[in-house]
C-alpha cells in the first residue's frame, strides 16, 4: 500500500521543460533539520513526464536546482532520461535513481 | 554515495499528492 500525502496548496509542478523546480512538502518525514527545513523535493518536466526526486545530490549534498537533464542512453536502456548534478557531475537514472558510470 | 531517491507524484481533485515511505 502506498502512503499518499497531500502537498500544501500553492505548490505547482514545473512548466519549463528541463528546468528543475522544488515542491515544499512540509511533511515531517521529508524534513531534515538544517538541510531541508521545508521538506522540499525536486521536480522536472521532460518529454511529457514529470520526475520527482530528492532535492539534494546524494554524492555532494548540493541542491539540484541547476542539474541538467540528459536524454536516455544505453546506460538506461534507452528508457529513462538521466540527471547530472551541476556541481559534482554525478549522474543518475531518472527511471530508478541508480547512479550511473 | 547511494542512489538518487525518487518520489511518485499524483493529483486528485486538483491537489498534488506525493508518496512517502
Amino acid at each position: 500500500s502506498l502512503n499518499w500525502c497531500p502537498i500544501p496548496a500553492g505548490q505547482t509542478l514545473p512548466t519549463t521543460e528541463g528546468k528543475v523546480g522544488f515542491l515544499d512538502t512540509n511533511l515531517p518525514t521529508m524534513k531534515n533539520g538544517n538541510t531541508n527545513p521545508t521538506g522540499a523535493v525536486a521536480a522536472v518536466r521532460y518529454d511529457d513526464n514529470i520526475y520527482c526526486f530528492a532535492s539534494a545530490c546524494p554524492s555532494c549534498q548540493v541542491p539540484l536546482s541547476k542539474a541538467k537533464i540528459l536524454p536516455a542512453n544505453e546506460e538506461t536502456k534507452q528508457r529513462a532520461p538521466r540527471l547530472t548534478c551541476d556541481f559534482c557531475k554525478a549522474t543518475y537514472s531518472l527511471g530508478d535513481g541508480s547512479k550511473l558510470q | 554515495s547511494g542512489p538518487l531517491k525518487l518520489y511518485k507524484l499524483g493529483e486528485q481533485k486538483g491537489k498534488l499528492l506525493i508518496v512517502v515511505d
